[in-house]
């Protein structure tokens, strides 16, 4: 299973990672290591680094309307600094006691909380995004339901014109997104609901024309059978767009692994 | 601001990356 969540995030933060864990295994196999070279300007890219991306960040925590971004990414920030932090006292200390085992522990856990720090922030971003595809999920569920007034020709006209550009939208983010996703899983479970939506839209119209004609029609024969009908398609694609929604908020990032 | 947060986080990366790179050097040696 990937451990980054969409193929942004991976190629950023994977390499990383990797080396991480392949330094966290030398640490814990060394007993006495050698001195630690003067790490002082390596440290001093990382903090030069973090403090660009704080700036950034706090800037887009400010500005975005999104109050779950606004929460959440101060705490990453915060995360990163601190992790920052650590690393330059580690660094300080190395210098004057090379062989510090205590140093060294702070100096790993200190690019493990950078790592850590830096997927938080951008899942936090990745969310956002997330979210704005549920608004326009939600506006297509919402006027999915308007459906059940339409009762002329000029309706169902006006009808597919206002639901055509939020389904297109809807469509295409959805389909932009499932191709940012690492885990094949999900990219076809989007994939799936997706197609059924689109096969489900001929179906819908037609579904509320049977509606209309049966309602214009002497005698209205089969009107409760044609409402029925045009309520099971409405249903069928309220229910794949909840499950689109429901697919677009998993994870499969775990950003416990780094801490 | 989200690409340049991206860009950021990406030198950030790659700075960390250059880090690790040393003390694994000092560890594998």
């Amino acid at each position: 299973m990937p451990v980054f969540h969409t193929k942004l995030i991976e190629s950023i933060l994977d390499p990383v990672a990797q080396q991480i864990s392949q330094l966290v295994i030398l640490h814990e196999q060394a007993e006495d290591g050698a001195a630690m070279p003067d790490l002082t300007q390596p440290v001093s890219a990382v903090a030069k680094a973090v403090g660009n991306l704080v700036q950034v960040g706090r800037q887009t925590s400010a500005t975005s309307t999104d109050k779950v971004l606004q929460e959440e990414m101060p705490v990453a920030l915060d995360r990163v600094e601190n992790a920052s932090i650590s690393l330059i006292q580690a660094a300080k200390t190395l210098r004057q006691e090379p062989l510090s085992r205590s140093a060294r522990d702070i100096l790993i856990n200190g690019a493990r909380g950078i790592l850590g720090g830096t997927s938080a922030l951008l899942l936090s971003l990745d969310q956002a995004e997330v979210r704005k595809i549920i608004r326009i999920c939600k506006g297509v569920q919402e006027y999915l339901a308007v459906a059940e007034v339409v009762e002329g020709m000029e309706d169902l006209i006006v009808y597919v014109k206002n639901l055509t550009p939020g389904m297109t939208q809807m469509v295409k983010m959805v389909d932009g997104r499932q191709a940012e996703l690492t885990h094949q899983v999900h990219r076809n479970m989007l994939i799936a609901s997706k197609d059924k939506i689109k096969n489900l839209l001929p179906v819908l119209i037609s579904s509320i024309k049977i509606f209309v004609t049966t309602i214009q029609s002497p005698g209205k024969r089969g009107l409760d059978e044609a409402a029925s009908n045009r309520l099971y398609v409405v249903s069928q694609m309220y229910l794949e767009i909840e499950e689109i929604i429901r697919v677009l908020q998993l994870t499969t990032y775990d950003e416990d692994d780094w801490n | 601001n989200v690409a340049e947060m991206v860009k950021q986080a990406k030198v950030l990366a790659q700075a960390t990356s250059q880090l690790v790179n040393a003390i694994k050097l000092e560890a594998e040696g």
